[in-house]
């Protein structure tokens, strides 16, 4: 389960409130996964006192509209990540990019998708640059895109480019994997799937045996 | 059965916020960095091992503009529930109360009343309308909150309101459950010419796939 709790002082009308939660909600809890359970209890709570003295906002369309959801992006995507970090046996934060799509939503769409696989958070864990099983879950996300546009990179390593398989230092990518799980760092995976203006983000974390003790031990 | 946290670091350090780069400045106190909020976490008897703080509560001083999001799952517990109905009820809201230990999902009508009566309780001890508390719970699904332990902890713990840093992370810790850090944030920015603070707590460790609305 995951719950929040958000705070303001800014000034701001109920239904731009209301609109401006939805969207940064969108754009943070709802793209982490540790495990792939959508849990019962998930909750977010965001008040906003009013008390800062600022002007009101009562346009979602004016400037200083767009300066608050940029915060609260922000503040919600900060708390999201580490929820994510701290995934149940996880080693480290996998973040997924994706670029290229035709909107905001399908590039989210195949991230998550990407950070959702049990075959490549088990292959994070693993030490394995397995672009295969990225390119796969890219695939199977629901968003039809080229595939002879399909770029991945891992970190600085390009293993996939135009949809061909790419020659890499398997030993480097490895390791570029294995010290991020050494200091519970972040793995960050980039797709490419066109030229679209679509950008979007998902967090996840690497799938260790401990996963498995933890929630054999945790009764319900 | 109840105690207060003092010391929100000797249960579990702080987590790594990974926050996105642009025009705003990171600063301490988590929930109540913003004006006119007040946390507190403190133990109260709820959680099945250990002495680590279970019960939080975020209070604000003034009406808050309120808003929520909230899982899909068809098998919604009870405390989602009633935060919907609340939020239709009401623009705004006071006070938000989270338990850790149990879920009260997946606990029918009973389950229902149990928040209905927390929510009730602590709306008398703060003089407010019940529909302007809201009320969070995680912990072991199927089992309903231990509603003796919580109510008897609601004086103590509306007691241990505080607007420091040290409030916001009593109640960082008291939400958490599996977690092995306490998640808490907060930034400041100008926005238009004045200069607001946002801030906020969360948990969560296990059964992340979140799809709420």
């Amino acid at each position: 389960t995951m719950l929040g709790v958000v705070t303001t002082d800014a000034v701001v009308d109920s239904d731009v409130w209301r609109k401006m939660v939805q969207v940064s909600v969108s754009r943070s809890f709802n793209q982490i996964t540790v495990d792939g359970d959508t849990s019962t209890n998930d909750t977010v709570i965001a008040l906003a006192s009013g008390l800062s003295g600022a002007a009101r906002i009562s346009n979602l369309s004016s400037p200083e509209a767009a300066q608050l959801q940029s915060c609260l992006d922000a503040v919600m995507q900060g708390l999201a990540k580490s929820i994510a970090w701290d995934g149940e046996g996880a080693t480290c934060l996998i973040e997924v990019s994706v670029v290229g799509a035709n909107n905001e939503a399908e590039a989210a769409k195949i991230a998550r998708s990407v950070a959702s696989s049990s075959l490549v958070k088990a292959a994070v864990y693993g030490r394995d640059p397995n672009w295969g099983r990225i390119a796969c879950a890219a695939g199977y996300a629901g968003v039809p895109f080229n595939l002879n546009e399909l770029r991945i990179s891992l970190g600085d390593i390009l293993l996939m480019d135009g949809g061909q398989p790419l020659p890499f230092d398997r030993v480097a990518a490895s390791s570029y994997l294995r010290k991020a799980g050494e200091v519970h760092g972040t793995v960050e995976i980039q797709i490419s799937i066109g030229n679209g203006p679509g950008w979007g983000q998902a967090w996840g974390c690497d799938l260790s045996y401990d996963y498995v003790k933890i929630n054999a031990e945790y009764t319900t | 059965m109840s105690s207060v946290a003092t010391d929100a670091a000797t249960y579990i350090p702080a987590a790594p916020i990974l926050l996105p780069e642009g025009p705003w400045q990171e600063v301490t106190g988590g929930v109540t960095a913003a004006k006119g909020f007040k946390a507190a976490g403190i133990y109260g008897g709820l959680r099945a091992q250990g002495q680590k703080p279970d019960l939080a509560l975020v209070t604000c001083d003034v009406h808050a503009i309120s808003a929520g999001a909230f899982t899909t799952n068809v098998v919604a517990a009870a405390p989602v529930v009633y935060c919907k109905k609340a939020l239709e009820i009401s623009k705004t809201a006071r006070a938000v109360l989270i338990n850790a230990g149990q879920a009260n999902a997946a606990t029918g009508d009973a389950g229902y009343q149990d928040v209905i009566d927390c929510a009730s309780s602590l709306a008398e001890i703060l003089h407010l309308k019940p529909e302007e508390i809201l009320i969070e719970s995680t912990g072991v699904i199927g089992h309903r909150i231990k509603k003796r332990e919580l109510l008897d902890s609601l004086p103590k713990l509306v007691d241990s309101l505080s607007p420091t840093v040290d409030g916001a992370d009593s109640a960082a810790v008291a939400i958490t459950t599996t977690d092995l850090v306490r998640k808490t944030v907060a930034i400041e920015a100008k926005v238009g010419e004045t200069y607001v603070r946002l801030g906020g707590m969360a948990k969560g460790s296990g059964m992340i796939h979140p799809n709420m609305a």
